[in-house]
């Protein structure tokens, strides 16, 4: 196949990418010598348009407006958009929010800066905006470090609303390349002497998803320790790291966010690398992962799951625009999809699949989750609530069958009653009834199973967080179960929310594990940085059988259907198919 | 709301449509007591 002269070539163009883009940071290491310190760690501003790639540094200091409101800014580049905290009740408002933001040779270049006024629970209003060319920002010589941009009405452009002042800075490539190998030298250095022995130097070679042999790692570790003193200093790590990264990648993997890396670019590798350090380290001042900056400016606590416009299902998901599941349905054997409201599907993304779930979840949205949860049990266990009734059965006409309901519509008084209804005898036959060692589906719901953890990981569940330790809680010891298959039923709205026995035996113990109310929607599972099932509030029933062993049952909250009931008790025996519990409103 | 079942490894053979659609990230829509799987004992037994 010609492998070798194809990894030479790869080594060319892999080389002239880096010259490309950073050739600026070569010429200025070749007149630095050995590339000893600069003593800055930003870059002059006057830049060339050809060494416009790397990482700016972007601060956004404060703003003059003419009213006092609590106040933020967005700073919208290509395809990155972040925000600062919300300000005081002030007309001067101060940020000081900073932001690296990565610049590309040909990517966008003019920024825009939108400042909002804003309060916690209302939307929040555009007020000002302006559009700054970095480019030109940046070659500009100028004698101060920061400018002032006259901030403009969205509705008429000529009339100036504010003014805001900004400052942005190249960060010097060799003091991103030491910052960067200070970093990863971080993860490892588990005494903290700023050093890498060559036990923490392995860890760090494993860290990055290579699997190179010990008698490798040894090589590399002298290879590195250019001095001879049996440690590897960071300014040895960053040589090794710049070399070998041309040579023969060490870099596979992300050891934060876990995605794979491009082992042809160690230019992108660095500043993947660069920023997802810097995300949740408090080094960032400035929230990121939004789309568009209407939708880092929106406030976004009633939309975090596909509960949030439960009470207007009349109008919201019939007259809006859709999103789709999809979801193959056994017994038809024919994929279906399951309508959601694109905004919804939006709202979730933004929070669920962002970084900015580390940041916003922070700052009372857990807590919000909980009230909004508990006041909806309380409205949905109200005599009103069961007005709800008709317009919920009517919304899910196709998938609610109500002659399979064991009591008609006006038997319930509550919309609660309603949502954890029973079904007659017989609506839901039990496969292989008499045979015990066949396992049956626990819930009406969208399956996924998994032979092992690695599987599900691999496949579905992307929260990093995520193991059977940490599914169980530590008042299970769950050895038995590591690396053990897992099921998981995820139930919609319009589902039977009773959950049944999937197997016989008799149940050993119930541990209540508090928690989230996050969604479990597919959008926050399939997220890295959301952990629903190991953070969410959850009750683990441990069921002892003939056939399978233990089995663990868990029964997970999630937003607005936060109350898990149970209808057994420690030391029943079970039988396959007997309910077993249902989840309703409430927190 | 989701419920989670966890087997013993090796405990039980999930039936092979759901393990093929999950391998495929998509979900399938079952209901309340349809077939899930065997236990591994069971099918151990059968072909001794």
């Amino acid at each position: 196949m010609g492998h070798g002269s194809s990894k030479e070539d790869e080594s060319v163009s892999r080389t002239s990418r880096f010259r490309k883009k950073f050739h600026l940071h070569r010429e200025r290491r070749r007149s630095r010598g050995n590339g000893s310190n600069s003593g800055s760690h930003h870059h002059n501003r006057v830049l060339n348009e050809e060494d416009f790639a790397g990482i700016a540094l972007l601060t956004l200091i404060s703003a003059e407006m003419k009213f006092k409101d609590k106040w933020l800014a967005c700073v919208s580049l290509g395809e990155q958009t972040c925000r600062t905290a919300i300000s005081d009740n002030t007309d001067k408002p101060i940020w000081n929010s900073e932001k690296k933001l990565l610049l590309e040779r040909n990517g966008p270049h003019v920024a825009r800066i939108s400042v909002f006024e804003t309060n916690r629970l209302s939307k929040s209003n555009l007020e000002g905006y302006c559009e700054v060319d970095l480019l030109e920002f940046l070659t500009k010589d100028s004698d101060t470090d920061f400018e002032v941009f006259d901030l403009l009405d969205p509705s008429s452009s000529n009339k100036i609303v504010g003014k805001i002042s900004l400052s942005c800075s190249v960060e010097d490539p060799i003091e991103t390349e030491k910052s960067f190998a200070r970093r990863i030298l971080s993860i490892v250095d588990y005494n903290q002497d700023g050093q890498l022995s060559f036990k923490e130097f392995s860890d760090l070679i494993s860290a990055f998803g290579n699997q190179v042999a010990a008698n490798k790692k040894e090589e590399l570790f002298k290879a590195a320790d250019k001095n001879g003193d049996g440690v590897v200093s960071v300014d040895e790590l960053a040589a090794l790291l710049a070399l070998q990264q041309e040579k023969e990648p060490l870099m596979n993997c992300c050891p934060v966010c876990g995605e794979t890396l491009e082992v042809a670019d160690m230019v992108n590798t660095m500043i993947h690398l660069t920023l997802c350090f810097d995300e949740g380290t408090g080094n960032q001042v400035m929230t990121g992962g939004f789309l568009t900056d209407k939708q880092a400016s929106n406030v976004w606590m009633f939309k975090l799951s596909e509960w949030g416009h439960f009470s207007s299902y009349d109008v919201g998901l019939n007259s809006g625009s859709r999103a789709h599941i999809l979801v193959f349905d056994r017994r038809t054997k024919r994929l279906v999809e399951e309508l959601i409201d694109v905004k919804i599907v939006m709202s979730m993304r933004a929070i669920y699949q962002s970084k900015i779930g580390l940041g916003l979840m922070d700052i009372g949205t857990k807590e919000l989750l909980k009230s909004i949860s508990e006041k909806q049990g309380r409205k949905m266990n109200s005599v009103e609530s069961s007005k709800e009734i008709p317009k919920f059965v009517n919304f899910f006409k196709d998938q609610i069958n109500l002659a399979d309901v064991k009591y008609p519509l006006e038997h319930f008084k509550t919309f609660n009653e309603f949502f954890i209804r029973e079904l007659k005898p017989g609506a839901r036959p039990i496969d292989c009834m008499e045979r015990e060692e066949v396992a049956v589906c626990a819930a009406d719901s969208r399956l996924m199973a998994f032979k092992s953890v690695e599987d599900s990981l691999r496949f579905w569940i992307k929260g990093q967080k995520f193991s059977i330790q940490g599914l169980l809680g530590n008042d299970i010891c769950s050895n038995s179960f590591l690396n053990g298959t897992m099921v998981i039923f995820r139930l919609a709205p319009q589902d039977y929310h009773r959950f049944h026995l999937p197997v016989s035996g008799i149940i050993e113990q119930f541990v209540d594990i508090p928690g989230c109310l996050y969604t479990v929607n597919p959008i926050a599972v399939n997220s890295k940085y959301c952990n629903v099932f190991t953070e969410n509030k959850r009750v683990v029933s441990i069921i002892s059988t003939a056939h399978f062993g233990k089995v663990a049952f868990v029964a997970i909250g999630a937003t607005m259907v936060g109350s898990i009931t149970f209808l057994k008790n420690t030391g029943d025996f079970v039988k396959k198919g007997d309910e077993f519990g249902y989840f309703s409103f409430g927190g | 709301s989701t419920v989670i079942c966890v087997f013993e490894k090796d405990a039980i053979q999930i039936d092979k449509d759901l393990l093929q659609n999950s391998a495929r990230a998509l979900e399938t829509l079952v209901s309340v007591g349809m077939r899930m799987g065997v236990s591994k004992k069971e099918i151990l037994q059968t072909e001794l």
